[in-house]
């Protein structure tokens, strides 16, 4: 039932590059050659999903094959999003959808 | 049809405002707009950053289409020679305009905002743009530093103004030139606050004594936030008094007594902006086009304010990407005055106390990628294709759907069912 109302329902799809998995100086705001990783986001007014995928600058690929870290926070019970769920749950619902 | 399109942009701009439910900030002239207006509760832009946003929503293409994810490259002959809306406008018979920050400037708009492909004039910027990062901010010590929180005494400033206090002069004074001349016209208005340095003048304090100002709700960087999706807020640690307060590199954090000041101080800057937008829209009603022209209120990205342990934008999180975004139709949302009678009367943040309530409020999930094709439906001209799968080759299309279906749904404010409650 969620997912088909989930189906229904507007998304709003965001996006952020880092050049790396940890935190560096230039992280904030990376050159197009140094970004490694771009950080997809695809949020309703339930959830937030993220993937945070490699990135290949040269060519401006992403690999969703090669996935860095990920965040699914819902909103009904997390607004602040504080509370990152995606390694409890099972998200192959949002990765399809994300696709 | 032949609507006019008033076009406010603002740098930085969460919805830290009255009509989105902010119980501190005082902001009386953005909410009378919204009493006015269809309010998006839930607008969100497509990179927290401001060139690749600006980018995407004036061109409806999303940063993989522009290929913008910094600031070192224009579209037009690094990814493809998309049209803009302005552009789309004044080929549309519009007289189309730019004062302030609309598009970013430097490379990413060919060191011109793009001028002539979207505007009919050269770009308007305030001549106090370059003294923005100049050591203009007094310290205790009465020493000159440029810092992140910077209230100061605006007579004291380089020509003795502030950037969006000459943007407003220069829009009121295009206003009176396009009803002298009785022309159709997209004046797009783009303010730098809350944009940093926080930098207002120092009256706006007054609103918002440090003992009413609290830390963010979590101010803490979340236990399973994996570490690439940290911003560590780089941009403020260079500002003289981040700077002086040695923090490490980088989860901080910053004392809290410094959090609460920069939160007082960016409150402050978006009543220095209410005022700037009540003078704007009052001179709209002046000139007697209140009636006759659509306003948009939104910004490129929104500002972290400490939640997350993070600053500034930078992240995937909503308080960074989240925009307000309303939209007054004269005749849709509201309905036209009489002749002579005030829309948008100037009300001053320091005496208003706000009442008002949003016209019609939608909590549909949109983009701000979709104000291209829905400006162009508002406006009676016709709608640009969506863009096909691969459109690096496409001048005109866009990627994001026009949403003026969502402002026919809440004209009369109803709640939205939620299909998933």
């Amino acid at each position: 039932d969620t997912h088909r109302c989930f189906d229904e329902e507007p998304v709003a799809f965001s996006q952020y590059p880092r050049p790396a998995d940890t935190p560096q100086w230039n992280s904030d705001k990376p050159k197009l050659k140094d970004i490694r990783v771009m950080g997809y986001s695809m949020r309703s007014a339930h959830y937030r999903y993220t993937l945070w995928v490699q990135f290949n600058p040269n060519n401006f690929s992403a690999n969703f094959e090669d996935v860095h870290a990920g965040e699914l926070y819902m909103v009904d019970t997390d607004p602040n999003q504080d509370h990152n769920i995606y390694n409890k749950t099972s998200h192959g619902y949002f990765l399809k959808k994300i696709l | 049809d032949g609507m006019n399109v008033l076009f406010i942009v603002v740098d930085d701009l969460r919805p830290v405002l009255g009509c989105y439910g902010d119980k501190l900030v005082k902001s009386p002239n953005i909410d009378q707009l919204a009493a006015r207006s269809v309010v998006f509760s839930n607008a969100y832009a497509q990179q927290a950053v401001c060139a690749p946003s600006r980018v995407s929503f004036l061109t409806g293409r999303r940063p993989d289409t522009t290929r913008l994810y910094d600031f070192y490259s224009y579209w037009r002959v690094h990814a493809g020679n998309y049209s803009t809306m302005p552009q789309y406008f004044k080929e549309n018979g519009y007289v189309t305009l730019s004062v302030g920050k609309v598009f970013h400037p430097g490379v990413s708009s060919n060191y011109t905002d793009d001028y002539p492909h979207s505007w009919s004039i050269p770009p308007f910027h305030p001549s106090t743009e370059k003294y923005e990062n100049d050591k203009t901010c007094r310290g205790k010590d009465g020493k000159l530093y440029a810092d992140l929180v910077c209230p100061v005494d605006v007579s004291e400033m380089p020509s003795g103004t502030l950037p969006d206090i000459q943007s407003t002069e220069e829009a009121i004074r295009l206003l009176n030139v396009m009803k002298t001349n009785n022309q159709k016209f997209f004046l797009a208005v783009g303010y730098h606050k809350p944009h940093i340095p926080l930098r207002y003048p120092q009256e706006f304090l007054k609103l918002y004594p440090l003992e009413n100002i609290t830390l963010a709700p979590d101010p803490w960087i979340p236990e399973k936030l994996p570490s690439v999706a940290y911003n560590p807020w780089t941009d403020i640690r260079q500002r003289d008094d981040v700077r002086a307060l040695n923090v490490s590199f980088p989860y901080g954090p910053l004392p809290d007594d410094f959090q609460r000041q920069i939160r007082q101080s960016y409150y402050a800057a978006v009543s220095y902006l209410d005022v700037q937008v009540g003078l704007l829209l009052n001179a709209l009603d002046n000139v007697g086009l209140s009636n006759s022209t659509i306003v948009v209120f939104t910004a490129d990205h929104g500002w972290s304010l400490g939640e997350h342990g993070e600053w500034a934008k930078y992240s995937n999180f909503d308080v960074a990407t989240r925009v307000p975004l309303m939209f007054y139709v004269p005749g849709m949302t509201t309905s036209s005055v009489s002749q002579g009678e005030k829309v948008f009367p100037y009300l001053d943040p320091f005496s208003h106390i706000s009442d008002l309530v949003p016209q019609g409020q939608s909590k549909k999930v949109v983009e701000l990628v979709s104000l291209f094709s829905t400006l162009a439906e508002l406006a009676g001209l016709q709608v640009p294709p969506v863009c096909p799968e691969t459109s690096f080759h496409v001048a005109l299309c866009t990627e994001g759907a026009s949403i003026v279906r969502y402002l026919n749904a809440s004209e009369n404010v109803e709640e939205e069912k939620d299909e998933c409650d």
